[in-house]
């Protein structure tokens, strides 16, 4: 298992240097790097991250929205090499601007074949990109009720050809 | 093999039966600051296992059972459904739809079903071990967990590699 | 100086009861218990919130906008028993829903008379609310430059009155 | 007394000297993310004595001063100041403006200065004690601190409390 986890790792580290080029920009680097190669099970991993034509620092010093842009990289990353059937995200878009967001939503495409994605969000650039949302409300103080299932007219039509869903 | 649906009963805020079908592709959860999205997430987490109640934002598994309103008792039971469809070739068995069932009381003693059969919590894991699904720490990710994805420290994201590896 | 916390405090906490019961609804309760009362100095403070109409139960259970209104009841309570001449605030509202901000900006308000707020947003709301607006680019990569600042036609007349600013 | 004026150089992404004026009322700060607003809040947090280069998102105090990029060179030191304004009665002063200068250097070295005279940390802390400037948590709250705010645990909050007291 030590070998099957530095295998992961090391696919892990290859999907990462590139997803993080592919959502800062061609001139980023980053990587990912086992703290102590000697022991990898027990080895703290550091995260290295540099944004496009800025200078290389640790990446506590990277801004909020920088820091959910490289997690979204490394979430990614993970997906890659072990994909899951479906994937849950809640407010990953919450400190992330407007081009971000978009570019969360671009990549986000890449994996939608090979997974279900159930994403909470109070963001309407990421609501439009859902297929199929639920909306939550408490009308009764305190008790939840899901309201409307709103599909958009492409979402209807696609699962009608799959025949999914009722 | 994909996620069919949901079905929360007595779980958290979601005090009366509630059921969400799922698709394919984007599926989004909305709504006001505390109406519950999060408890969705919770709910999916639950179901699938999850040991530590400070992992659903409580102080003990009990903390997850409907608590009560000011109009309303509380209730002496949580009970989360999650059903996987297509699951022949993924998950070995010769059925199409698996239904994980958990189910807490009041005094903490946790309950599992898989297709309303008792089993343990062990055979549910089993199940799912190498899918992807069940504790993969990281098809999950909480809302402000991501400091904890971006941690250094081993134990912080030792079960999101182990589970991958 | 225990004399002095204990007067603070039981001061910050009258005002916190009342605070969040005006963010979150007459039916809410809200309290701060020194967890060692014999020791305030030393003692961990507890917070008690009760969303309206909800039962009372830790806030580790609150919604993530929940606990950020929490916060923001604590802290002009704060500033109600100890002014200061300025505040500074970092994406207070990012948690928050659009009646959630309405709420926080309508309790700022009634601070602007005794100190100047500083708020970093990416809230448009929020921005609408702002008498001058400083934007940052990085034109260049890795360099920070502030752009433009814009005061409201109103903010503009204000100034010139106060004779404040250049 | 009010905050005037904010000038800085060298520090963090802020590599030429920026000037920003306050105004009574509301100072909206946008733009990007990584553009360097949260650096503006460290900025003034820094300048009024901040001892912790964690609090700065640093693992030292020279990490504060600008690294520089592809295209520039890195500088030898950070300098920050903030000016404040109608300040004889609120600091007992006979100057109507103090500006006051915090400067470091690459060997870790802080200097302070109180209208250009040399001074140390002391004095500064000790001009402002009881306004509610300078070392009061409170009046700056720092990106994603809301955990820290709530937490009930005394080492979080003690500094919170210990100003406002
Ligand atoms: N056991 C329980 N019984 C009843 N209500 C509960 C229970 N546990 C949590 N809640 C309530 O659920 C609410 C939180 O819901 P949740 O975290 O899902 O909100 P949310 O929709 O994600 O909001 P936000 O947008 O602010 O993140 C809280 O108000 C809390 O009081
Ligand atoms: N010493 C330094 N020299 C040069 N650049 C630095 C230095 N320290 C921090 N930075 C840069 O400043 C940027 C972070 O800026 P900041 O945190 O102010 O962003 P922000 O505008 O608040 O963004 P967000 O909206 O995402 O919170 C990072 O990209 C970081 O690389
Ligand atoms: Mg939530
Ligand atoms: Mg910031």
């Amino acid at each position: 298992t030590k070998a099957m986890f530095s295998d992961t790792f090391a696919q892990v580290k290859h999907h990462f240097q590139h997803n993080f080029r592919e959502l800062f920009g061609a001139q980023a680097k980053a990587d990912l790097m086992l703290i102590d190669e000697g022991d990898p099970l027990e080895s703290g991993i550091e995260i290295i991250a540099k944004p496009p034509g800025k200078k290389l620092q640790t990446i506590s010093l990277l801004s909020g929205g920088e820091r959910s842009m490289t997690a979204v990289a490394l979430l990614f990353s993970i997906y890659m090499v072990k994909p899951s059937p479906f994937c849950v995200l809640d407010e990953l878009d919450a400190p992330l601007d407007e081009s971000n967001i978009s570019r969360f939503l671009k990549m986000l495409d890449k994996f939608i074949n090979n997974s279900q994605f159930i994403i909470v969000t109070h963001n309407k650039r990421t609501m439009s990109r859902a297929d199929v949302i639920y909306g939550v409300t408490m009308q009764e103080f305190g008790v939840s009720k899901p309201v409307g299932v709103r599909m958009t007219a492409e979402a209807t039509s696609i699962e009608r050809q799959r025949g999914i869903g009722k | 093999m994909y996620l069919k649906s949901l079905t929360l009963l007595g779980f958290k805020s979601f005090a009366d039966k509630t059921h969400f079908e799922f698709h394919t592709g984007v599926t989004g959860i909305v709504g006001p600051n505390g109406c519950g999205k999060s408890n969705v997430v919770d709910a999916i987490r639950w179901v699938l296992g999850e040991t530590s109640a400070k992992a659903l934002r409580g102080e003990e598994m009990a903390d997850v059972i409907f608590n009560g309103t000011d109009k309303r008792k509380p209730v002496g039971l949580a009970e989360v459904t999650l059903t996987m469809a297509d699951c022949e070739q993924s998950l070995g068995v010769d059925y199409n739809e698996v239904a994980i069932t958990r189910r807490v009381f009041r005094d903490g003693r946790s309950e599992y079903r898989m297709n309303n059969t008792l089993c343990r919590l062990k055979d549910i894991h089993e199940l799912f071990a190498g899918t992807g699904v069940g504790r993969a720490a990281y098809s999950i990710m909480a809302q402000g967990q991501i400091d904890m994805l971006l941690s250094s420290k081993p134990e912080d994201r030792r079960s999101v590699f182990e589970e991958a590896a």
